[in-house]
This record gives structure tokens, sequence and C-alpha cells, in this order.
């Protein structure tokens, strides 16, 4: 009988009825040894004291409720909600990542741009904390997309609307300016709909992390098709300083980057009906 | 006695519920959810596999075979024989989000093995 199979471990089992009894020095022994069995469990070395800036993605809470049978249970799933499925089924850990936002480089209000281009925007992600017993099968980037103003898209051309996301791997240290990368995933959007676009980073992700190379982050790059100034950078939710709108929740919309790995220890997240 | 048959089926090997509310022991600043842990476990005695009644039909033969025990040889032990599978949304130390899931974590039904 292992230690996972009943959390209370074996000298608890005996202080369990005292607990029902309530006696205050043996249930909180119990639960400290119930702790430690947790923290052991998920890999912990000592019990996490969050800061209070830490976010709780709101797709990891979904993952979460639509993986566990709460959402089904409470009749509240919402089906504009693409579980990863493939991703998954092979996967016992999903970790989120936010950028390291210090590392960017100090952004004016408006988006950059050299000869109309826009030039692309570097995101790093500090991965040094996944365990190594942990292999990771997949990774994706989400990227929120803003609707641009109904006012404006009426009045123009169906290919105005268009814009084009690159995703890329960046190879090299980044040199002033010069960033040398190597696309990863692109996807041609309409900026009449807010809804979050999800990119395969698996290739470099699985890069620096199984083959232990360099990790000088992912690079985004957003065209707008017609190259019309004012759209230009509008419609992806990338920086903290681009057009953020009053009381939107930068913390809930930044680009999260998802891993999906297995520890060896139990069976995959595949989703299950509530018992 | 219906009183005193309730009192010794207590006490044979089942399953006992122990749920520990997350934010009863200040887990739940790091624990996003669930919002508590039903922590079964099982626990009771495991007595020899024959049911009382046995004992008035073949009186000889069950006598034969209850006085056949050999005492030396450790009794059952109460323990899990199905198990279920639970995920859990948390913070780790260093403030990342992490979803996990571990199998065989719920005490799903008990028994004498």
């Amino acid at each position: 009988e292992s230690n996972h199979a009943s959390l209370i471990p074996e000298e608890g089992k005996k202080k369990a009825p005292a607990l029902q009894s309530r006696t205050a020095g043996q249930s909180h022994e119990l639960l400290r040894d119930f702790e430690a069995t947790l923290l052991h469990m998920f890999g912990l070395r000592r019990r996490p004291r969050p800061s209070r800036s830490a976010t709780v993605p709101r797709y990891l809470l979904d993952l979460y409720r639509l993986q566990s049978g709460e959402a089904e249970e409470a009749g509240t799933h919402d089906t504009g909600f693409e579980y990863p499925e493939r991703s998954a089924s092979r996967a016992n850990t999903v970790r989120g990542f936010h950028h390291e936002e210090h590392m960017e480089p100090v952004h004016p209000g408006e988006p950059q741009t050299k000869n109309g281009e826009a030039i692309p925007l570097r995101f790093l992600f500090n991965l040094s904390n996944i365990p190594e017993d942990e292999l990771l099968s997949s990774a994706e980037l989400r990227l929120f997309r803003q609707q641009i103003d109904e006012a404006i898209t009426e009045s123009e051309g169906d290919k105005d609307q268009l814009h084009r996301i690159n995703v890329y791997e960046v190879l090299k240290p980044p040199r002033a300016g010069q960033l040398i990368t190597r696309l990863l995933d692109t996807r041609l959007v309409r900026h009449n709909t807010s809804r979050w676009e999800s990119f395969d980073v698996s290739p470099a992700v699985l890069r620096w992390t199984r083959e232990r190379l360099p990790n000088y982050g992912l690079a985004v790059e957003v065209q707008h098709l017609n190259q019309t100034p004012h759209h230009q950078g509008r419609h992806l939710r990338i920086s903290r300083s681009l057009h953020q709108e009053p009381g939107e929740d930068w913390e809930q919309l930044r680009p999260l980057l998802v891993t999906f790995g297995h520890d060896g220890k139990g069976n995959p997240l595949t989703r299950r009906a509530k018992r | 006695s219906p009183k005193q048959r309730g009192r010794k089926r207590n006490r044979n090997c089942r399953r006992h519920a122990l749920y520990v509310d997350f934010s009863d022991v200040g887990w739940n600043d790091w624990i996003v959810a669930p919002p508590g842990y039903q922590v079964y476990y099982c626990h009771g005695e495991c007595l020899f596999p024959l049911a009382d009644h046995l004992n008035s039909t073949n009186h000889a033969i069950v006598q034969t075979l209850v006085n056949s025990v050999n005492t030396n040889i450790p009794k059952a032990c109460c323990v899990p024989t199905e198990l279920s599978a639970t995920s859990m949304l948390y913070l780790d130390e260093h403030d990342k989000v992490v979803l996990k899931n571990y199998q065989e974590m719920v005490v799903e039904g008990c028994g004498c093995r």
C-alpha cells in the first residue's frame, strides 16, 4: 500500500478517530503529516508561499475544471473552450509561464515598426524550474486578440481586417534591433473578434528542455496586411504598454506559455466524468 | 440485538471519510483547486471470513474450520482495493501555476487482504 494510496500515513490512521474528536495536538500533527505527503507527491521541497502578485491564468483554471469533471457537473462547460485533448492525453502535468517582462525593451506608446514593417517582439520564458524528471511532450504559446472597434472596421474592405501573426524561435542572442529567428507557426486572422489563439511552439521548447539547448526566447510578429498604420499592432495584446483599455486585466490577457509534461507518476490528464 | 450488531458492523474493515478543507488548514493560498480534499482511508478489523449465520448450519464442519485456524498466521489487513485519480491546480514555490494529475489518489473501496 504505497504512501500515495491513502494520504493519511500509517501512523496517522490511528489518530484519525482522535481527529474526529478534534484533539488539537493530534489533528495538527496529522495534518502536518498529510501536508508532508501532499508536498512530496507534488515534488515540492517546502510549502509554497505564493506572492500577492501571483496570478492563476483563466486557461489553467478552465483546464482543471474540465479535466476534473467539475465543469460538467456544474453544467458550466464553456463550449468555446477547446480542451487540448492531444496534448493533455500525453501529460500528467501542465505548467503555465508568463514571460520575463523586465527583459522587454522599454516600449514607447506605439508598436515597433521599421519602414512601415512590424518588427517581431521577443518574449523570454524562464523554464529552469521544470523538474528534470518531467518529460515535456508539447508546448503552446497563447496570445489574446482584441477586437478592433466596429465603427472603424465596417467602413473598410474585407482585406483590411486581415492580420498575419508569425511566431518564431530566437536562435541567437539578440544584437541591437536584429533577431536571428526560425518560424514555428503562423496564422492569418480577421480583427473583428476577440479570442485566444494557440500557437504550437513544441519544437523550440523541447529543444530548450530535453536537449538543454540555450533558450533565447520566442518572437511574435504581427503584420496588418494593408499596412494601415492605425491598425498596426493594435489587434494582438502582446505588450502591457500598447493600447491598454481602461479596466483591462493585463495579467489575464498577457501571452501565456503552457507546457505539457509527464513525470512518470500516474496516468495522463484525460478528461474524467465526476464520480 | 440490532444495537449490538450495529456496533460490531462498525468495527469491520471499511472506508472512512476525512475531508480536509484547504481553507481550514490555510493551504488555499497555494492550492487553487479543488477547495478541499476527500481523504478517504481504510480502517477496521479483518475478522476470520466466516459469517456468523454459517455457524448454525453444518455445525461440526464450521467448528472444525474455526478451530483449525492457525493463530500464528497474521490477520488480513484492511487496505484500499479500488483507487481513483484526482487532479490539483496549485502554485509552486516559484509562483508558477501547475495542474497535476495523480492516479491512485482517492480510495474508492477497502477490503481485507
